[in-house]
C-alpha cells in the first residue's frame, strides 16, 4: 500500500508463449546444494517447456478448497491431481485457511485480491506468461482471460533485473515503522518462487531452510535465478510452507516441527503449483474433440481450432447465405446446396427449399417468403421465368389438344362421306337388279367366232342366243 | 512418511499479523 499512485494499468510484464515443441512438455527437475554466504543450501529448480498445457494452480485438496478454507499437504493435493512436480503456492491466512490474493485455477476464478497490490504470476488463455502487478480490471479481463493465476509477495526479477527494492516500495506496509516487510525480504529461510526464463519456459524454484537459521533471503534467491536465465519471477510462500513433492512423494526437508519435535512435518498449506502431463486447453476440447498428448483432435468435419471451438464450413463459409453448424451449412430460407450457393428451384421455397409454391396457374413464388410473384395466368404461362418444362406443358395443353381435335374431326368427316357414298352406290346397284333387266356380256374367248357374228348382226345383240 | 501434523512453527510473514491491509 506504499505504491505510488499511477494512472492506467499496473506495471507487469507479458511474455509471449514459446513455440510449441511436440514432446517438450515434460518437466526437467534439477537438484542443487549451493553455497549462499558460506552456507550450504539444498533445493530444486524445475523447468517446464509448455506451461500452458502442463502447469496448474490447484486449490487445497481439490476444487472448492479455497471456498471451504481447506488446508492440505502438498502431497495430498498433488497426488489427487496427478502432479509430476508440485510445490506450495500462494499465501494464506493460517488461522482461518483463507486463500489470499488472486487465484485462478484451470480457468476457474477462485479468489480475488480485491485490488490489493502484490506480485502476480499467471498464464493467459493464449499462453502468455504475465508477471507483476495487475489491476482488478486486468485480472478480470475476459478477452484473453487468465487460466492460471496466483499471488506472491515481492517481484523478485523484472525483465532480467532484480526488482526487490521497487517491490518493497510498492508492496510494503509502513516498512520504516514496523520493519516487518524488510525482515521478510532479508531473513534467511526456506523459499519458493515461480517465474520464467528467456525461452518462455516456466521455472519453479525451491530452497530448503528454516527462518533465521538456514536457507536464503530474497536477494540471494533472485541472484540464483538470474544465473539460471530467469527473466521474470515472483516470491511465493516460504518458511514452514516451503514444500517440494516429486512424483507424489515429499522430496524436501520442511522446517515445521511435528508434534513430536524430534521430527519435521510438512505443513498443511493452501494453494499448490503443479506440473502435470500435458492437458488440452480446455481439458475436454470444448466437448468437440479428444485430447491426445495435450492437443485436441477435433471430431466431425467442421470443428476447428486448438480448442475445437470454432466452426469452419470451408473457404466459402456458406456463401453468406447460411450458418455453419457442426453438421455443415444450415442455409437461410430460399437457399440450398452444401455451400448455400444455390437458390431454391422454381416452384419451391423456404428453409431447405422444402415447401412447394402454392400459386395459381404455376406462377413462381419468392424463394424466401413463398409470396407469389404474379397471379395473372397470361404472365405466368409466358413469362420468361417460367421453367422450360412448365412452358412445354402449357404449349402441349393448348396447341396439341387443338390439333388433335381438328385431326379427329377431319377424319370423322372423311369417314362419314365415304360411308355415305358407299351406301348410295350399293342402293343404286340393287335397284337395277330389281327392275328385271339383264345385261349380257358376250364371251370374247370363242375361237374368234364372235367377231364374225358381230359383223353379221350388229343391230340385235340378243338374237344369237336362244334359251 | 512425513504426513503427521505440523506445529506451524516456522512462520515467515511479510506483514504483521495484527494489521489488515486496505484494498484499493
Amino acid at each position: 500500500d506504499c505504491a505510488r499512485v499511477r494512472a492506467g494499468s499496473r506495471e507487469h510484464e507479458s511474455w509471449a508463449p514459446p513455440l510449441a515443441t511436440p514432446g517438450a512438455g515434460r518437466a526437467a527437475v534439477r537438484t542443487f546444494v549451493s553455497h549462499f554466504g558460506g552456507r550450504a543450501v539444498a533445493g530444486h529448480l524445475t523447468r517446464v517447456a509448455d506451461p500452458l498445457r502442463t502447469f496448474s494452480v490447484l486449490e487445497p485438496g481439490g476444487p472448492g478448497g479455497c471456498a471451504q478454507r481447506r488446508r492440505a499437504t502438498v502431497e495430498n493435493t498433488a497426488r489427487a491431481a496427478g502432479c509430476l512436480v508440485a510445490q506450495n503456492g500462494g499465501f494464506f491466512r493460517m488461522s482461518t485457511g483463507d486463500c489470499l490474493g488472486n487465484v485462478v485455477s484451470d480457468a476457474r476464478r477462485v479468489s480475488d485480491a480485491g485490488g490489493l497490490q502484490n506480485a502476480q504470476f499467471g498464464i493467459r488463455r493464449d499462453g502468455t506468461l504475465v508477471t507483476g502487478y495487475l489491476s482488478e480490471e486486468e485480472v478480470l479481463d475476459s478477452e484473453n482471460p487468465f487460466v492460471q493465476l496466483l499471488s506472491g509477495v515481492v517481484w523478485l526479477i523484472r525483465n532480467g533485473s532484480v526488482y526487490i527494492n521497487e517491490s518493497q516500495a510498492t508492496e510494503c506496509d509502513e516498512t520504516q515503522e514496523t520493519g516487518s516487510f524488510s525482515k521478510f525480504v532479508n531473513v534467511m529461510s526456506a523459499r519458493t518462487a515461480v517465474g520464467h526464463d528467456r525461452k518462455g519456459q516456466l521455472v519453479l524454484f525451491h530452497a530448503d531452510g528454516q527462518t533465521e537459521q538456514r536457507g536464503i533471503n530474497l536477494w540471494e534467491m533472485a541472484e540464483f535465478l538470474l544465473q539460471q536465465d530467469v527473466v521474470n519471477a515472483i516470491n511465493l510462500d516460504g518458511g514452514g510452507s516451503a514444500t517440494f513433492v516429486l512424483n507424489g512423494t515429499l522430496a524436501s526437508y520442511p522446517s515445521d516441527h511435528c508434534q513430536d519435535s524430534m521430527w519435521r512435518c510438512p505443513r498443511h498449506v493452501s494453494t499448490v503449483v503443479c506440473v502435470h502431463e500435458p492437458r488440452c486447453q480446455p481439458p475436454d476440447c470444448s466437448g468437440h474433440g479428444t485430447c491426445v498428448e495435450g492437443r485436441c483432435e477435433c471430431s466431425g468435419s467442421f470443428w476447428r481450432g486448438a480448442a475445437c471451438n470454432e466452426l469452419d464450413c470451408g473457404s466459402s463459409n456458406c456463401s453468406r447465405h447460411g450458418l455453419c453448424t457442426e453438421t455443415g451449412c444450415r442455409c437461410d430460407s430460399g437457399w440450398t446446396g452444401s455451400n448455400c450457393s444455390e437458390e431454391c428451384p422454381l416452384g419451391w421455397y423456404g428453409p431447405g427449399c422444402q415447401r412447394p409454391c402454392r400459386c395459381e396457374h404455376q406462377c413462381p413464388c419468392d424463394p424466401q417468403t413463398g409470396d407469389c410473384i404474379s397471379s395473372q395466368v397470361k404472365q405466368c404461362l409466358w413469362a420468361p421465368e417460367v421453367t422450360p418444362r412448365a412452358a412445354e406443358l402449357s404449349f402441349f395443353t393448348r396447341t396439341t389438344w387443338l390439333a388433335l381435335t381438328l385431326a379427329l374431326v377431319f377424319l370423322l368427316l372423311i369417314s362419314i362421306s365415304a360411308n355415305v357414298s358407299l351406301l348410295l352406290g350399293s342402293r343404286g346397284e340393287r335397284n337395277r337388279h330389281l327392275d328385271g333387266d339383264y345385261v349380257y356380256h358376250p364371251l370374247q374367248e370363242m375361237n374368234g367366232d364372235l367377231l364374225a357374228i358381230e359383223k353379221e348382226q350388229p343391230g340385235d345383240v340378243r338374237e344369237p342366243f336362244k334359251d | 512418511l512425513g504426513s503427521g501434523a505440523s506445529r506451524d512453527d516456522d512462520l515467515l510473514l511479510p506483514y504483521p499479523r495484527a494489521r489488515t491491509r486496505q484494498a484499493r
